[in-house]
């Protein structure tokens, strides 16, 4: 079989995480970032392939606050959305410490190992904000990337402390979180919003979201 | 798979963190499509530290909506409004963000090169205007349609034709005579985004002549709004009160299939 050259194409990530210019419109330059939340990330190599990029994310709240979460309705739920599921019915959605994520593994269909990682993840991000000491882990847990292949645990856990000792509130360190959680991005997706409620408008409020995802998309969540 | 982090400073009561989370949702996160696979990984954290809350003043808290079993307590599928100011105010804020989100993940799909906004009202029932709007949305052939900028608006009807026989959500089990609509009282437009007037191609069951040259420019954007409406009966005085379900979707291009035929290796 031969195949002509414009037929044999196959897609690997551009070696420098260049945002294409049509879409440099969609990546804010500046944000105003809710208080008392602070964005870090680190290098793990998740993916053999990648031997730079930022692929391990920590978002933290200074202190244990409300959390919730919905899930994908796939039957065949990942690791990471086991154990936050967990965690959330355990703790009751109350002194949640934030969230610890990976880009280049998905952590899916990985069986009880997969489980233990997951779990692993979420103790290691403990450890650094001083909540180790729970009977439940306080940090939800996501992962994203290739299904079927155990998580590089070790390679993650030694990358938390890190994306722990560069948490900051700029945007810069939201950015570099939001930018550490994409697969096949082509940008980072990161919006920040400031707001008032009518029963006390001089207090103004923040809400801000970082997103990834560009394929494997039909959400069906609950 | 679809990766969200959302924090605020605002005081919501940890009770309310999921009825709140949820209603948001259903608007945003769970009305895209780029390829019609949903994940395995699929998840949105939401935290509420109330930093910003002055002392004294109560965390929101709003009226549960949902049973245990994840349905909606109401009947007619319409939570009851909430009418305090500031549960409107905030649920706003959220979902403003999170659809802005959302159609970001949109604009980024695997290969796109097309950002397309679906818009189905119906009459009788949200679920059959958002089943329909999924059915367009998930449809490969309307896709490459797009992508082609082929107003194959046949494919678009054939899309919605099928769409009443796979309602399977948990709202609407299956059913052997589902809630469908007149294929005679449907509707569909293009509906440039620069502000002309929409390109009609089926009215009330019945083909128009379609200007193929201006519907080759509007298919030339990048972003183009596809409106069905599947109760356009011809008695309709135009302030009946029709449900809208909003979709949001990309084109299905060559490259698509370049990134995915060898994800893993």
């Amino acid at each position: 079989v031969c195949l002509s050259l414009s037929q044999y194409r196959s897609y690997s990530a551009p070696a420098e995480r260049s945002i294409p210019a049509a879409k440099q419109k969609y990546v804010p330059t500046t944000g105003t970032y809710p208080k008392g939340f602070l964005a870090g990330s680190a290098y793990a190599g998740v993916k053999a392939s990648n031997t730079k990029f930022d692929d391990v994310a920590l978002i933290i709240s200074e202190k244990p606050c409300p959390a919730t979460a919905i899930f994908t309705r796939n039957l065949f739920k990942a690791a990471p959305v086991t154990v936050s599921k967990d965690l959330l019915e355990q703790r009751q959605s109350e002194g949640f410490r934030g969230v610890v994520v990976n880009s280049g593994c998905a952590n899916a269909v990985t069986g009880i190992e997969g489980r233990e990682n997951a779990r692993a993840m979420s103790t290691a991000a403990d450890a650094c904000t001083g909540s180790a000491a729970e009977d439940v882990p306080q940090t939800l847990v996501m992962s994203t990337g290739v299904i079927g292949q155990q998580l590089p645990i070790e390679k993650i856990t030694n990358a938390i402390p890190k994306a722990h000792a560069a948490l900051g509130s700029d945007h810069q360190h939201w950015m570099n979180a939001a930018q550490a959680i994409c697969t096949t991005d082509t940008f980072p997706k990161l919006i920040s919003r400031t707001f008032t409620l009518p029963s006390h408008p001089e207090t103004t409020y923040s809400i801000a979201g970082m997103t990834k995802g560009a394929g494997m998309i039909h959400p069906n969540m609950a | 798979t679809l990766l969200a982090i959302v924090c605020t400073d605002a005081a919501i009561h940890p009770e309310s963190m999921q009825t709140v989370l949820r209603e948001a949702a259903n608007t945003t996160f769970n009305s895209i499509s780029v390829d019609g696979d949903t994940s395995t990984n699929d998840t949105v954290a939401f935290f509420a530290n109330a930093a910003a809350s002055p002392e004294g003043v109560q965390p929101l808290a709003y009226p549960e909506m949902y049973s245990k079993n994840g349905r909606l307590k109401k009947k007619d599928l319409r939570p009851a409004p909430n009418t305090d100011p500031d549960h409107v105010a905030f649920l706003a804020a959220l979902t403003d963000l999170m659809r802005d989100l959302a159609k970001l993940i949109v604009r980024d799909g695997e290969g796109a090169t097309k950002f397309v906004t679906i818009r189905v009202r119906s009459d009788k029932n949200i679920m059959v205007a958002k089943r329909a709007a999924v059915s367009i949305a998930t449809s490969s052939l309307v896709k490459t349609a797009l992508y082609g900028k082929d107003a194959n608006w046949g494919r678009i009807l054939c899309a919605i034709g099928y769409a009443p026989m796979l309602m399977d959500s948990p709202e609407i089990p299956m059913r052997s005579n589902p809630i469908g609509f007149e294929p005679g009282n449907t509707s569909v437009s293009f509906l440039p985004t620069d502000g002309s007037e929409e390109l009609k191609l089926l009215v009330r069951g019945e083909p128009e002549k379609v200007d193929e040259a201006r519907a080759k420019q509007i298919l030339e954007a990048e972003n183009l709004e596809i409106l069905v409406n599947l109760d356009d009966r011809p008695e309709r005085t135009g302030h009946e009160d029709q449900r809208e379900a909003v979709f949001w979707t990309c084109d299905f291009s060559h490259e698509y299939v370049t990134i995915n035929g060898d994800y893993r290796t």
